[in-house]
């Protein structure tokens, strides 16, 4: 009953009253801040998710996150301090799982829609794909090439990468350029054929993308670090 | 650096952890498992001294949210009771079936409040 102050926050009704109405409208308020944060306009409905051993697999190779015994992904909080970029708030590192392709060896990456149009900035990105080592494997063969075209433009060479093939494992093939065009088309879409120069000869082949029976913990990904361009990052603080 | 605890009005944050399970948001959040919606709120005598806020954090989403509603309007304001201290908060959430974004929010929660 005092004079009524002069300051917003002072002037907050304590949230006293129906304490349930309070905490229904604050939890009302700290969604839509965080949907504003993110840049979304609605919370993402999720269609047909990951298969989970696969996510698992990319937060681990990429230092992400990790996952506790309970099973809860916890994030790595020094990720920041990794990130190639000095602006970690700017940066966002989005992980995109393939999805099959028009045919068995073409990869198909639908590329989040982080940012509106050619605004973001491809600091890095990398499609990470998993070799297997048949039992059959060549031992004198301790090489072979993994190469990547872009499927529908004329098979396009997008990535070619001489690796070593010891034993079963991940290896990673730059495309920071040929993202950086998707990301500024319209469908984002990015069909990508893998093809592998004396895989048979050396008893090695990519895991591209299994049945859904079978245990999806190496499905291929695009690992992609984006920047918001100052233009876009100026917009949001004028706005 | 004051934390509400009921019993005192002056300016303090007050503490306001919402389980993303608990508002159904854990389906497309993987990380963390919730947010602190912490704000700031209670009186800033005028002899107390002032520091700067920050716009960017959830306080100031809970201000507009009750301005909105029409409680009246400030002009004139002297000293305030906002943010003075925030931390970040690393995000890992589903933007639809196939991608995962892993975003680092500056300013994101409030760690203490004071008089501006």
């Amino acid at each position: 009953d005092g004079a009524r102050s002069e300051c917003p926050s002072c002037s907050l009704p304590t949230l006293q009253g129906d304490p349930a109405a309070a905490d229904t409208q604050l939890v009302e308020a700290v969604k839509r801040h965080i949907l504003n944060m993110l840049h979304l306009k609605s919370r993402p409905n999720i269609t047909h998710p990951v298969p989970k051993a696969a996510l698992l697999n990319a937060l681990k190779k990429l230092h992400v996150g990790r996952v506790r015994e309970d099973g809860r992904v916890e994030i790595e909080e020094d990720w920041s301090s990794k990130s190639v970029l000095n602006e970690p708030e700017q940066a966002s590192e989005i992980i995109s799982f393939a999805e099959a392709g028009p045919s068995q060896d073409v990869l198909h990456f639908q590329i989040a829609k982080e940012e509106e149009g050619d605004l973001s900035l491809v600091e890095q990105a990398n499609i990470w794909l998993y070799l297997k080592l048949s039992n059959k494997s060549n031992r004198s063969r301790s090489k072979v090439t993994l190469r990547l075209s872009q499927e529908g433009k004329g098979g396009k060479a997008v990535s070619e990468k001489q690796v070593d093939i010891k034993r079963s494992g991940w290896h990673t093939l730059p495309v920071s350029r040929t993202v950086q065009t998707v990301l500024a088309s319209q469908d984002r879409s990015l069909m990508l054929k893998v093809s592998c120069d004396l895989c048979p000869e050396a008893g090695v082949s990519p895991v591209l993308m299994e049945p859904a029976d079978k245990e999806e913990s190496h499905r291929p990904f695009l690992m992609l670090l984006v920047r918001e361009s100052a233009a876009h990052t100026h917009r949001i603080r004028k706005r | 650096g004051l934390e509400c605890d009921g019993k005192v009005n002056i300016c303090c944050r007050k503490q306001f952890y919402v389980n993303f399970r608990d508002i159904g948001w854990s389906d497309w959040i993987i990380a963390p498992p919730g947010y602190y919606g912490n704000y700031c709120e209670g009186e800033c005598p005028s002899h107390i001294a002032g520091t700067s806020g920050s716009s960017l954090s959830f306080h100031s989403a809970v201000i507009n949210h009750y301005r909105i509603r029409g409680y009246s309007p400030f002009n004139n304001i002297k000293s305030c009771c906002v943010p003075t201290k925030l931390r970040a908060m690393s995000m890992l959430y589903y933007d639809d079936g196939h991608n995962i974004v892993k975003k680092d929010i500056q300013n994101m929660i409030v760690e203490e409040c004071g008089c501006s």
